[in-house]
């Protein structure tokens, strides 16, 4: 199994088409890095990406060199992945 | 002795699991449901449909589909949930007794094995198929983006190495094609209904592009009465609309084939979340998800019930 350590998902609000295509040279600038959970669509939906740990650092200097305003949606995905583990396991134990 | 009461429809299963389910399921409802599959995945896994009939041939009949993303594990939980719904309620509820006495439903549960199997096995946030071809270095093809509508157009990459790589060519995918070839041969399906998740919407075509569907104000007016019916349930808001306008232009996409073949209720869902777990959604959220959404559900077949064309 992949382990997503320290991988986060930053919500992003972009506030019109221009930082919409910011967001979307993202996926050309980083390469299977960034994970479009929920993708660049209209300025009234957010952006959902999950970024790598070791991604972190630059994506959000890019995110706030362009005034793109963003909020931590999960902190830390692999929190998640072993809760979501462990109540399967409970379950099948049950 | 394994059965479907033994079964926790309020947690996340593994493809083992779910045929396993699936085999029970049909065991034991053989008055009304049974298993059918409609051809193998990439890897060779079968691909499984349920047909749920009280009779008839060639009846008029409902698609479901869920789980063609991978990851999106609420769907196929809500399709399990789905499906005993049916046959607890045949019978009891008017709606489910009406349509089921004029019309077939069929769910296919896992639309990519392969992807899903993978999710449980090597990476959770796994998307498209588990497709390779030689000389091409990354893996799997959106199976959202496969088909003959619009293919290759805006809103479908052609890098595999991106997660809305379309494919080669049209249907070149064995998930896709098992789907196109089932209800091309059946030819009466008058309502298709595709789930994914998640951003909380029920759209129809287009995707493709952002002409209108010459069924717009009914197709409209439809999803507006069933977010309407899911809303009343656990307060959650959808959003709706036509795809292109709803939420982006997304070429090569189920709805708008299914449309583009004649089938006029042809919608796609975005289930739960709100923006707090995403594709992570806690499984204390399956069986409220799956209650909701089954109010739409129901509101689309009762109108394909009464709307015949």
């Amino acid at each position: 199994q992949m382990n997503f350590t320290g991988d986060q998902v930053l919500r992003v609000l972009a506030k019109n088409e221009k930082q919409l295509s910011l967001l979307r040279d993202l996926e050309g600038l980083k390469p299977q890095k960034v994970d479009f959970w929920r993708g660049p669509a209209r300025p009234s939906l957010p952006v959902d990406m999950r970024v790598p740990f070791s991604e972190l650092k630059d994506i959000k200097a890019y995110l706030e060199s362009h005034g793109l305003a963003y909020s931590i949606m999960i902190k830390d995905i692999q929190v998640l992945l072993d809760e979501e583990r462990e109540a399967m396991a409970k379950s099948r134990r049950l | 002795e394994r059965s479907t009461s033994s079964f926790s429809y309020s947690s996340y299963h593994t493809l083992e699991e779910i045929y396993t389910w699936i085999d029970n399921f049909a065991t034991e409802h053989s008055d009304i449901a049974s298993k059918i599959r409609i051809g193998y995945s990439f890897e060779n896994r079968s691909i499984l449909v349920l047909k749920f009939s009280t009779g008839g041939s060639q009846r008029p009949a409902i698609w479901i589909d869920t789980g063609i993303h991978a990851r999106e594990w609420i769907t196929h939980a809500t399709g399990i949930w789905t499906a005993r719904k049916i046959v607890n309620e045949y019978g009891k509820d008017r709606i489910v007794t009406n349509v089921l006495n004029a019309m077939d439903i069929f769910m296919e549960i896992v639309s990519n094995p392969d992807g899903f199997a993978f999710t449980h096995s090597m990476n959770r946030l796994w998307r498209k198929n588990k497709s390779s071809r030689p000389g091409i270095f990354c893996i799997g093809v959106d199976l959202n983006r496969n088909w003959k509508s619009g293919f290759g157009g805006n809103g479908s990459n052609n890098s595999p190495c991106s997660e809305t790589y379309h494919g080669p060519s049209p249907q070149s995918e064995p998930e896709v094609a098992a789907i196109v070839d089932f209800i091309t041969a059946h030819g009466n399906i008058k309502a298709l209904i595709s789930i994914h998740s998640y951003s909380q919407m029920l759209m129809y075509p287009y995707g493709h592009t952002l002409e209108p569907v010459s069924d717009q104000e009914e197709l409209y007016s439809l999803a507006k009465n069933a977010v309407q019916a899911l809303y009343e349930v656990h307060g959650m808001e959808y959003i709706f609309g036509s795809i292109s306008t709803t939420l982006y232009v997304a070429s090569g996409i189920t709805v708008d084939w299914a449309y583009d073949s004649g089938i006029k209720y042809s919608f796609s869902f975005e289930l739960r979340d709100t923006g707090r777990y995403g594709f992570l959604l806690p499984a204390a959220q399956i069986v409220p998800t799956a209650q909701e959404t089954w109010l739409a559900i129901q509101t689309i077949m009762e109108h394909t019930l009464n709307h015949p064309y």
